[in-house]
């Protein structure tokens, strides 16, 4: 079946927070999650992976830079409540989204976008996907020639 | 705008690989799904966060369990390629799928479902959300359960 994309965005001004040591056990990220959402916080991206390590792990977040002061004082706040190890953060960061149907039989597609990301000299920061969309954080500041050389790339596939 | 769901769903039988010591410099995502890629292998979710280390991050990406032993022969071949630190797996797991609209705007989606998995004591090893869908990696014991237990918590909002 092919390949069929719905859409390539870029959403700049973005920023994200990171908590590590996070106990892996559960009901922290509920606990978390809710907290962020009762400060009134809109979330886009989560991420967790595996820290290689026993009980604890990290667990990110992206928000809008407008919302990094509160975002923090909010990680901070649960960090000392949960005995977490540390608060990083990061902004002037841009998402890239490449939208589509079927991701999982069409691998490649995350591929082909890391390739022309590393083409045009752009780190790739933090990446989630799943079988509507592959998402990655990067520097804004080639993010918009990204954008452009992607929707080239794709431009086959994009309805 | 009201809360549109347009799914939840669970895929068992999964693996996940994740690699460590990962060099954070242009062209490594893309070399690396590129050979795995060429392997064959087909990748579901891939989830990078922010490791805390300077120059290094970590990678994990899911596979169908039958698929794990392929994943882990090309991962130890990637890691012996780019100077990486380790490789991990798991296996017995199973995916977690909220499908939706706009959920960037419903951030309390994630935490629905993140308490939803907590009152089952289930605990939450991977995460990966986007606009489109939030999705968590748990060990397979309790996922049909927890699917269950999904689509009662979220019957208001299910198309
Ligand atoms: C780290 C966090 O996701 C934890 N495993 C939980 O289930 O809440
Ligand atoms: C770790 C990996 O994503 C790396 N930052 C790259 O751009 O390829």
């Amino acid at each position: 079946e092919a390949l069929t994309l719905t859409g390539i965005s870029l959403t700049k001004e973005q920023a994200r927070v990171t908590l590590y040591g996070v106990p892996d056990k559960p009901g922290i990220a509920a606990d978390m999650f809710e907290t962020i959402g009762e400060a009134k916080i809109f979330v886009d991206m989560i991420v967790q992976g595996y820290d290689g390590e026993d009980g604890s792990t990290s667990v990110s977040f992206t928000v809008n830079q407008s919302d990094l002061k509160s975002g923090l004082e909010v990680a901070v706040a649960i960090r000392e409540k949960h005995g977490m190890r540390d608060v990083q953060d990061g902004s002037d960061i841009a998402k890239i989204t490449v939208s589509g149907i079927g991701l999982r039989s069409h691998t490649n597609v995350a591929t082909v976008l890391f390739k022309q990301l590393t083409d045009l000299g752009i780190n790739i920061e933090m990446v989630g996907t799943s079988e509507l969309q592959v998402n990655v954080i990067v520097n804004e500041e080639k993010s918009d020639a990204a954008l452009e050389r992607l929707r080239q790339a794709f431009a086959s596939s994009l309805e």
